[in-house]
């Protein structure tokens, strides 16, 4: 049984590729065999799972070519149970075609489906948006994680967000969108702000704010700058160590064993 | 003679509108009569610049009804000599709508000489992206300022993006696309890959990064908290002072006086 669970935020910045890439290493190293897709035209998670080569093929032919099978696409990362598809949407040209392609709302789900039922956790990168791409990768989870800041322009976001997100629910037949919840990242304890906006959240969102509170951490930006994720680069980090909490507290909340 | 500039980045929360709203403040209070448009759907602009009541008309407007009168839909703000349209792209079908008309990349450019010629500068703030929002916002615009971080996914992203603006320009017939200049923003002195990122960009790009840089500073997250730039908020903050900075270097730098 796969688990599809995806990272989606409209506001930019907030630490989905992050949460992506680490929640995929975390699974990775504790046993689970793991597909991770980005979906974002900026490719930014080659740089942080250690694909060195140039690839050819990724999410451009997941997504445009139904002819390709998904297993050629699929690359291996430096850690065994983790594979990947990169983001090859290089041009403007390349992003028409996409976004022409998924007006279809159920083409990422399909081709998912298609090849892809021997993992145990897919996980998707979306870029910061709340287009048809998004749409795509909504429909295809099973779990949506949403990523916010505690700051006030990723709070008034996420209302917007939350509010097109019935619409987008709307749009969609026979399926429930459902979100897994609301995770804290680059949360800062010194910060005032931090620390306000945080308590108003978990006294008036409760259980569908996550435990487990990713805190902005150093390591972070020295694994990233080193092109690996934080789970591979210090695993006894601060950092780290939250993103395993979150395993953690995902695999208990939603019984994923 | 108006002077149009775009604040411009595919990487997401770095700085793009945070940026767009203080130098358009710090323009205003420097005696010039500034315009603000806000091109992205996630209307975060509204909230740093003190527009209370809800509005019904913008940047839809402006896209997708050329016979509706720009003048219509500019508002003031709680600055004399700033005013703004806001961002009203609020459902997936006014995103479409708007997609479809932004593919003549000369839209924007054509609705903003129509009735906005009496304005020193217009600034435009544009979604994290690549796509036709971001190719019209460039065509529009003098000037081009791309805020980054001095973290590794944001300079790949923005290496990315160097590559396709060159394709962007290609696009677009009899106009020189004008880059300003890199803007450094979130900076923090006290971190290690801030440090040595911002280095080697300095050493290996010279005079395109400005040399002011934009500090992380806790006056303006306590400022957008409050619905403010930071200019409003506390005009003698570091973070104000920074962007009263960058006008005067741009106004030095361009000839803008
Ligand atoms: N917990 C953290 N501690 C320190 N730095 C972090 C943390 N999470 C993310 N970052 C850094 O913050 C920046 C933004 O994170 P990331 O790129 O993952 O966000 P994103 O939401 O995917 O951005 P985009 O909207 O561009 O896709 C990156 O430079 C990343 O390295
Ligand atoms: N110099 C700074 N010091 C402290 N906080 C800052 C600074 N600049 C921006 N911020 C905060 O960082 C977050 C990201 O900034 P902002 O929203 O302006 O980026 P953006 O590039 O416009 O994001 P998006 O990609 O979502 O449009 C916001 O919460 C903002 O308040
Ligand atoms: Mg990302
Ligand atoms: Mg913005």
């Amino acid at each position: 049984m796969t688990t599809i669970i995806s990272f989606v935020s409209q506001k930019g910045g907030v630490g989905k590729t992050t949460s992506a890439t680490n929640l995929a290493s975390a699974f990775a190293i504790g046993g689970y065999s793991v597909l991770l897709i980005d979906l974002d035209p900026q490719s930014s998670i080659r740089y942080s799972v250690g694909v060195k080569k140039e690839q050819t093929q990724g999410t451009l032919e997941l997504l445009v070519e139904p002819q390709t099978p998904v297993q050629r696409l699929i690359r291996r990362t430096d850690l065994e149970n983790l594979h990947f598809i990169f983001s090859n949407i290089n041009t403007l040209q390349d992003e028409r075609r996409v976004y022409h392609a998924i007006e279809d709302y159920k083409l990422l789900s399909r081709r998912i489906s298609q090849d892809c039922q021997n993992y145990d956790f897919i996980i998707l990168d979306a870029p910061a948006s709340t287009n048809d791409l998004t749409l795509n990768a909504l429909y295809a989870s099973d779990l949506v994680i949403l990523p916010l800041q505690c700051e006030s322009l990723a709070v008034k976001s996420l209302k917007r967000f939350l509010l097109s997100f019935n619409e987008l629910q709307e749009q969609v037949e026979n399926k429930e969108l459902r979100i897994a919840g609301i995770l804290l990242t680059l949360y800062d304890k010194e910060n005032e702000v931090h620390r306000r906006v945080g308590k108003q959240l978990y006294s008036a969102l409760g259980d569908s704010v996550f435990k487990t509170i990713i805190p902005r951490n150093d390591s972070i930006t020295e694994a990233s700058a080193l092109g690996k994720s934080v789970i591979t680069y210090k695993l006894n980090s601060v950092g780290a160590t939250a993103y395993i909490r979150l395993m953690d507290e995902l695999v208990d909340k939603f019984n994923l064993r």
